[in-house]
C-alpha cells in the first residue's frame, strides 16, 4: 500500500470508520428513505415563515447541536482519534463539527424536489425564509444538491466526514504531524474505496474540490450567527443550547 | 480547556 500503510490496516480503518458513522448516524439509511417524501404541507410551510425570527433561529439551533453531539460521538470512535491530545480532539471538533453536519445532511436531502428533513418531514429552502439569511440557506442548499449528485455510498460518506473532520489545515493543532498522519491512512482507505465504487476517475478530486464550499458555508454561518446575535443578545445567551453557544460564540 | 466545558465533558464520557 502507499507510504507503507498495508492494505489489511488500509482495510481496518475503513472498517473502524463506516462502523462508527453507521452507529452515530441520527437516522439509519432506511429510516430516510421511508421519510424521503413525507413532506411538510403547505400549512407547516407557512407556519414555520410566520415565525418569529429568533424562535426559528433558536429552533435551528437545537437541531444543529443536536446533530453536532452524534458527531461528537463518532469521532470517539474512529481509531486514533481518542489517541491524540485533548487540545487537538477539541480543535479539530471545534472547527469541522459543522463541516460534517453538512457532509452528512446530504444523506437527509432529497435532491428530486431539493428538500430538507427538519422536525421529521422534508421541506424546502421557503421553510428558513423567516431565519433572515436566505444567503446561507441557499448555500447550504445548493452544496447538499451538488454533494447528492455525486451518489455517494454510505461507506464514502463515512470516510469523507473523517478526511473532513481529522484536517491539518486547523490552526494551532499541537501534534500536527500525529493528525496528518491519521488524515493520510483516511484519504488513502477512501481512495481505494472510490476507486472501486466509480466508473468516474475523477471522482475522489470532485469530492476534494467541494471541501472549501464546506468551510466557507461555516464561515457564512458565524457571520449570521453573530449579525443576529447583535439584534437578538438576549435569545442566544438565554435560550440558545450552551454547546452551540460554546462552539460558534 | 474552560472555554470548552462542555465538549471537553462529551469527550470525556464513555462512549454509550
Amino acid at each position: 500500500g502507499p507510504n507503507n500503510v498495508s492494505m489489511g490496516e488500509l482495510d481496518r480503518i475503513a472498517q473502524n470508520i463506516i462502523k462508527s458513522h453507521l452507529e452515530t448516524c441520527q437516522y439509519t439509511t432506511e429510516e430516510l428513505q421511508q421519510l424521503a417524501w413525507q413532506t411538510h404541507s403547505y400549512e407547516e410551510v407557512k407556519m414555520y415563515q410566520s415565525k418569529p425570527r429568533d424562535v426559528l433561529w433558536q429552533q435551528c439551533a437545537i437541531q444543529i447541536t443536536h446533530a453536532i453531539q452524534y458527531v461528537v460521538e463518532f469521532a470517539k470512535r474512529i481509531s486514533g482519534f481518542m489517541e491524540l491530545c485533548q487540545n487537538d480532539q477539541i480543535l479539530l471538533l471545534k472547527s469541522g463539527c459543522l463541516e460534517v453536519v453538512l457532509v452528512r445532511m446530504c444523506r437527509a436531502f432529497n435532491p428530486l424536489n431539493n428538500t430538507v428533513l427538519f422536525e421529521g418531514k422534508y421541506g424546502g429552502m421557503q421553510m428558513f425564509k423567516a431565519l433572515g439569511c436566505d444567503d446561507l440557506v441557499s448555500a447550504v442548499f445548493d452544496f447538499a444538491k451538488s454533494l447528492c449528485s455525486l451518489q455517494l455510498t454510505e461507506e464514502e460518506i463515512a470516510l469523507f466526514s473523517a478526511a473532513v473532520l481529522i484536517s491539518t489545515d486547523r490552526p494551532w493543532l499541537m501534534e500536527p504531524r500525529k493528525v496528518q498522519k491519521l488524515q493520510e491512512k483516511i484519504y488513502f482507505a477512501l481512495q481505494h474505496i472510490m476507486q472501486k465504487n466509480h466508473m468516474d476517475e475523477d471522482a475522489l478530486a470532485k469530492l476534494i474540490s467541494r471541501i472549501p464550499t464546506l468551510s466557507a458555508l461555516c464561515t457564512l454561518h458565524t457571520e449570521e450567527l453573530q449579525a443576529f446575535q447583535q439584534l437578538h443578545p438576549e435569545t442566544v445567551n438565554v435560550l440558545f443550547p450552551p454547546l452551540y453557544k460554546e462552539l460558534f460564540n | 480547556k474552560e472555554k470548552h466545558k462542555i465538549l471537553h465533558q462529551l469527550l470525556q464520557n464513555s462512549t454509550s
